[in-house]
Formats: structure tokens, sequence, C-alpha cells
């Protein structure tokens, strides 16, 4: 177990995560036959994975449209963490499945923020509503929504600025923003990348203003992605995407084994 | 760790499970506590207080480095002009971090030359665009799907035309795993060598605070590929303590040049390994 510790935390699971997992693991490995053919110790191992797939969230979850259009899908999390990218590759996809689609630049601070979305909005072959730098983003959400429900959008995907989670003015603008929108879906995008502070970050968005789900980008290098486990472990959310590149087709459900096996290397 | 407490094993224990949460990493966290263990064995560390400041004298040591008196904004100036290469994966803020660094050349009147390499991602030369005008800094810049080198090369001539002090080269995001990538900003580092000898005069790896065991990584890809002088570590204003740079500093010898604290001009600082180690162990 000791091995399987180190291994967790190299791969970035959060410290707290592996203790109460391989707790888990360990009580699951005590109480249950050593199975036939394999040994004590590559039973242990079969244990942790299926621990692990059974955590990370068993089977493939798809986003579902609202019963009501347009559905709004809202994109909150830190800095630098993918979120507009993220956003497009999605619009994409909803287009590919035929919906109508609209991309709302709701980040009216980061310098050229809205015309980074207007381009992939472009790429992605849907619609576009963003205003100028320095208006006030939950209006601008709220105007976009209101004309993609006039323009019959089925979805309507908004953008939001990076903040940190210790930002009360930032997080109490996305609690606001949520009570005006009423959003069917707000996906958490974090880096593929990150470190212990996953599980302090996600935790503290989703207690402030609820997350629906989680993506997990930048997954095309080789970070082992321990965040995925204890953002998981941490907010019972389910990871619905995996970001796997820079161009709007980088995008792919989550399956929760790939990423076992990746994570336990 | 408190105070005047003795130190025993689960102070260690507690200590270690710190610097692990801080991703400083296991190897490196053992290692570290592992002096303080050794301290308390030679009876040179008796309690709680003094095995912190033993921590923090570790920690300031390792991150200190051999070139700590190396670049950094009040060093002299090489070139003209000054080349910096600004390299890293994709979204850690290398060019909030050329903003900020340019404006802090232009509050000492330097002349500076804002290079647009990142040719590739949506928006990318408009952001680059905005933080030029607002410090005060020409650009250089090509059309949409530019090569990354050729832009980098009429930046150094420009910025010899000019007489600028000082060029900034902003790159793409890219991951250390994507050859084509990796060849590509190899390439831009050998042009501005070869239009201008002895340049880049600094090639920074840019760092998020958030990042976990993968920052070891790239520091180690990046600097085999391009050589490295220093690091920025960025996102500090945030709850990471961007502790694999510790790592890195053990493993490579890279010291950190400048840290981000925020998303404006004013938010970069001069890295201080004191006061580095002393947030740690806060
Ligand atoms: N390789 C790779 N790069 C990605 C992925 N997702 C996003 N990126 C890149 O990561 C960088 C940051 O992406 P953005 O979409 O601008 O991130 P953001 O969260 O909107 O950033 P802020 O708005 O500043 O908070 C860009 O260079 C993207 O191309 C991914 O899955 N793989
Ligand atoms: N809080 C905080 N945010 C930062 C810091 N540095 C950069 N950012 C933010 O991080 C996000 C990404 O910054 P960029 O400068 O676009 O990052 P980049 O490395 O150039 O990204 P790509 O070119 O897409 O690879 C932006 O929202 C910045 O405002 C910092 O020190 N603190
Ligand atoms: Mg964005
Ligand atoms: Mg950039």
């Amino acid at each position: 177990m000791r091995e399987i510790r180190t291994a967790l935390l190299e791969a970035d699971v959060n410290f707290h995560v592996v203790k109460e997992f391989t707790e888990a693991a360990k009580a699951r490995a005590v109480g249950q036959e050593v199975l036939g053919s394999l040994t004590p110790g590559q039973a242990v191992v079969k244990i942790v994975h299926e621990e692990m797939v059974r955590i990370l969230g068993g089977a493939t979850v798809r986003l579902a449209l609202a019963p009501n259009p347009p559905t709004v899908v809202m994109m909150v999390g830190l800095q630098g963490s993918g979120k507009t990218t993220t956003a497009a590759k999605i619009a994409r996809q909803f287009v590919a499945d035929g919906r109508r689609v609209s991309l709302v630049a709701a980040d009216t601070q980061r310098p050229a923020a809205i015309d980074q979305l207007a381009v992939l909005a472009g790429q992605a072959g849907c619609a576009f509503y963003g205003t100028t730098p320095g208006d006030d983003p939950v209006r601008v959400a709220e105007e976009g929504v209101r004309r993609g429900s006039t323009q019959l959008a089925d979805v309507v995907i908004v953008d939001t600025a990076g903040r940190l989670q210790i930002d009360e003015p930032l997080m109490d603008e996305l609690g606001r923003m949520r009570e005006t929108l009423r959003p069917k879906e707000i996906l958490f995008v974090a880096d593929g990348m990150t470190g212990q502070e996953a599980v302090n970050v996600a935790r503290r968005f989703d207690e402030r203003i609820g997350l629906t789900g989680i993506v997990l980008t930048k997954m095309d290098g080789d970070a082992r992605g321990g965040a995925a486990l204890s953002i998981r472990a941490v907010t019972g959310k389910p990871i619905v995407y995996i970001g796997t590149g820079e161009k709007l087709d980088g995008i792919e459900p989550f399956h929760p084994e790939r990423i076992a096996s990746r994570i336990l290397g | 760790l408190l105070g005047e407490a003795r130190v025993d094993e689960s102070a260690l224990e507690d200590l270690e499970d710190r610097l692990i949460q801080a991703d400083v990493g296991v190897r490196t966290s053992a290692e570290l506590v592992e002096i303080v263990r050794l301290g308390v064995a030679r009876g040179e560390i008796e309690n709680g207080e003094s095995a912190r400041r033993a921590m923090v004298r570790a920690v300031e040591g390792l991150v200190k480095g051999s070139s700590s008196a190396g670049a950094h904004i009040d060093a002299p100036l090489q070139g003209p002009p000054h080349v910096i290469v600004f390299a890293g994966v994709n979204g850690v803020g290398k060019t909030t971090t050329i903003a900020k660094v340019g404006a802090r050349y232009r509050a000492q009147g330097r002349r500076v030359l804002l290079a647009a390499g990142d040719t590739f991602r949506a928006g990318a030369v408009d952001q680059l665009a905005v933080w030029a005008e607002r410090i005060g800094a020409d650009i250089v810049k090509q059309g949409a799907g530019a090569d990354s080198a050729s832009v980098a090369f009429d930046a150094v001539q420009a910025a010899r035309a000019r007489g600028a002090d000082v060029l900034l080269v902003d790159t793409a995001g890219r991951l250390h795993t994507k050859t084509n990538l990796m060849e590509e900003i190899k390439k831009v580092v050998r042009v501005i060598g070869k239009a201008l000898p002895g340049a880049p005069h600094e090639v920074l790896l840019v760092l998020d605070a958030t990042t976990g065991q993968n920052g070891l990584v790239q520091a180690r890809e990046f600097h085999s590929t391009i050589g490295l002088t220093g690091l920025v570590l960025t996102k500090l204003d945030g709850t990471a303590k961007g502790g694999i740079v510790i790592q890195i500093a053990r493993d490579l010898g890279l010291p950190v040049r400048y840290v981000g604290t925020g998303e404006g001009l004013d938010d970069l600082e001069p890295f201080d390994a004191a006061s580095y180690a002393e947030a740690l162990f806060g």
C-alpha cells in the first residue's frame, strides 16, 4: 500500500484523497477473498484499479438537453484552465448533432477574450454574442441567453472569466450569474496537470455556485491526471469531458477505465 | 510544529505531509524532512521553532540557486536589444507575464518591443497587441498562420533598426509531448541566435503555481530542447504554493526569476527565495 500511496501522490492525487482511497481499498482487499489466479500483490492492484474506476464514476456520462430550450451551459474555473476553448469544442459537438448553438462571451475583462471566442465560434459554426470589454458580465450573459432564446437556439454556452476561488467579489459575480441564468449545467473546467490544490479549488467552486459537471483539459500531455480522482472524490460531480488537444476536435467523453490506468501508471 | 514543542516523529510526518500538499513531491519532501531528523539526532534542533527555521533555510538554499545574482529586472541589459523568450505549456501566463515584464522595463525608461510569436491560437496576437498599447511598447506581428520563427527573426531586425533596448518574444503554449511543436520553438530560438549572436539572452519557462508533478517534466523537456535560463512562477496569488520549483532547482539548477501575483501589470515581483521559503511554512 505504501508504494500505491507514493504512486498516487506522484500522479497528483490529493494527499487527503489518497489517504481515504487507500484505506477504502485496503478494507476491500482485506474483506475479500484473494482472487484465484492472482498473487496477493496483483489482487491489491486489481482492487485499487476497480475502486478507482468506481469512484471516478463507473460509466460514461453525457450532457443532456434541458426539457425547455435553450439548454444553458456555464463554463467556470481558474485562469487559463481552458474554458474558452472548451466552450467552443462543446459548441462544435452540438452543431455536429444538428443543434442550433450560441456562444456567449461573458469574459469582458481579459484582453481580446471576446475576439478569441468570436473566432472560435466561427470555427465551430455556431452563433456568437459578445459586446465590449468592461461591460457587466452578468448583463452580457443574460442578454446572450435572451437572444439565443429568441433565435431558437437549442444550446447557449456562456464563457466566463477565469477567477481564483478565494476571490470573493468574483465568486459572488458567478453566483449572481447563476441566479440570473438558471443554467442547466455549470461545468468546472480544470487543467489536467493541476496538483494538490485541485481539491480546495473544486470544493470552493462547488460550495459557492454548485457545479453539475467537470471537464479535465490538456490530457493530451503526459500529466498523470490525479486531479481527476481528487476533484471527483471531493465534489461527487461527474467528469463529463476530457480535453485532448488545442483544436476544436480535441474533446472526448470521459472513460473512467482509461483515466484510472493512467493515474495508476 | 509548535514553537517550544519537542520535535517527535509525528511532528516530522506532519511537516512532510505539508510539503507534499504544497506540490514539493514525495521524494524531495522526504529529503527535506531528513535534514531536520538528522538535526534533531545531532542535538542541533531542539524544538518546533528551530525545526521550522532549519526547513526554511534548507528550502531557501535549494531555490536560491547558483545564479541568483543573474539576470533580473535590475541587472544590466545585454544586446541591445536584450532578448527574452517566454516559453511554456498552454495557459500558464506567458503573454500576461510579457506585459508585466515589459511594463517594468518601460518604467525604467527603456524602449520595449514585443514579438507576437503565437501565430496559432485564436486572439493571441490581438491579446498581445492590447498589452503593447497599454504599456507603450511597439509590437511586431504577421498575418494569420504566419511562421513563428519568421516573426521572431523580423522582430530582432526591427528591434535593432528601431533601437529597442528590450525585445520580449511571446510563443504559443505547447505541450512538451508534441515533437513538432518542440521542434518549432527550437527553431525560434535558433533563428533569434542567427539574427543576433548571443541572443536570446534569457529563455524563461513560465510555470503555473497550480501545476503538480508534471511541472518537473515540463522543465526537463524544455530545458533539454531550448536551454532555459530561468523560470517564472505565476498565479501565486492563488492558494497553490508552486512547490515544484524546489524539485526543479534541485534537479536542474534552474532559478525562479519572477513570480506572478495577479492579472494586472503591477502583479510581478522578482523572486525572493527567503520569502518564498517562509511562505511555505507560514
Ligand atoms: N493541448 C491542449 N491545449 C488546450 C486544451 N484546452 C485548452 N488548451 C489551450 O490552453 C490555453 C488556454 O485556453 P483558454 O481556453 O484560453 O483558457 P481559459 O480558461 O479560457 O483562460 P482564461 O479565460 O484566461 O481563464 C490555450 O492555449 C488553449 O489552446 C487541451 O485540451 N489540450
Ligand atoms: N491570478 C493570476 N492570473 C494570472 C497570472 N498570470 C496570468 N494570469 C491569467 O492566466 C490566464 C492565462 O494567461 P495568458 O497570459 O493568456 O497565458 P498564456 O501562457 O499566454 O496562454 P497561451 O498563450 O494560451 O498558452 C489569463 O486569464 C491571465 O490573466 C497571475 O500571476 N495570477
Ligand atoms: Mg477564457
Ligand atoms: Mg499566450
